[in-house]
């Protein structure tokens, strides 16, 4: 199955 | 003190129905170059950034750095009270606590104005890298609209495939299985009618439909939508705003466990 990943584990935050 | 007059003020109307669905709240941040918002949805997975160029406004003026923290569920109603050819201005003083909404009817014989409270709103900000992406697929705003809407029905994921075919989306469920495939245009009358690819590698990824249906609230803004697409990486769907900025949403993909 396919799970959801966050926006958050690819943009870094400043 | 910050002033933005925009005699289209229904592109900001429109910009609020775009992400109202999205976003409780988020901070609008002023500086001479003009408006711009980033916001996760609270799930964070999606993110939304909205740019609005000061040289799109008919009057532009923002003595100093801005972040004005706002309820979009409560701008989106003032801003219902706009009529669609009103001009829209956003007034605020520096350090201000409020803000003003100023609709004015073209003929100038109906000035409406409404002031709402801004919240302080400690949102961190993400950075977005420069990405040169392997699929960039654009087609008419209406079609994805439609196509995403079709989708949801057999599935919660939609599985976007882009080869040098064409662009294929794919969801699956109890019912049944979907499959929509789009062909590059050949030649068409209106450019706005067209579906160009442009593709480094072919690329496959898997996106939740909840999202990418509130994303498709852009659809008023603007005629067409563009799609970038990489390995691994999120989604972007950008609408155009006039000539004067953007709304970009971006989705993280569902990766194999």
């Amino acid at each position: 199955t396919k799970s959801q990943r966050s926006i958050d584990t690819f943009f870094k935050r400043k | 003190m910050f002033e933005a007059r925009l005699v289209q003020g229904n592109l900001l109307k429109k910009v609020l129905e775009s992400l109202k669905d999205l976003l409780t709240e988020a901070s609008w941040d002023c500086a001479d170059t003009g408006i711009q918002l980033q916001a996760m949805d609270n799930s964070h997975v999606s993110l939304v950034s909205v740019q609005l160029r000061a040289d799109g406004f008919d009057k532009f003026r923002c003595d100093r750095q801005l972040s004005m923290g706002m309820n979009l569920t409560s701008m989106s109603k003032i801003l219902r009270c706009a009529a669609n050819d009103d001009i829209i201005t956003i007034k605020a003083q520096d350090q201000a606590d409020n803000v003003t909404f100023v609709f004015e009817s073209p003929n100038q014989e109906k000035v409406a104005d409404y002031e709402m409270k801004l919240m302080n709103l400690d949102q961190e900000h993400l950075g977005i890298p420069e990405t040169d992406y392997a699929a960039v697929i654009k087609l008419p705003a209406a079609e994805f609209q439609r196509i995403i809407k079709d989708l949801s029905q057999f599935g919660e994921s939609v599985v976007i495939s882009c080869t040098k075919e064409g662009v294929k989306f794919s969801a699956a469920g109890d019912i049944g299985v979907g499959n929509i495939k789009l062909a590059q245009t050949a030649s068409v009358d209106k450019e706005e009618e067209a579906v160009t690819i442009e593709m480094q590698e072919p690329v496959t990824l898997t996106f939740a439909c909840r999202y990418l249906n509130m994303f498709t609230k852009a659809t008023c803004l603007a005629p067409q939508v563009t799609l970038s697409m990489s390995p691994e990486v999120p989604l972007v769907v950008e609408y155009k705003i006039g000539d004067m900025g953007h709304v970009r949403y971006y989705l993280a993909p569902k990766i194999e466990d």
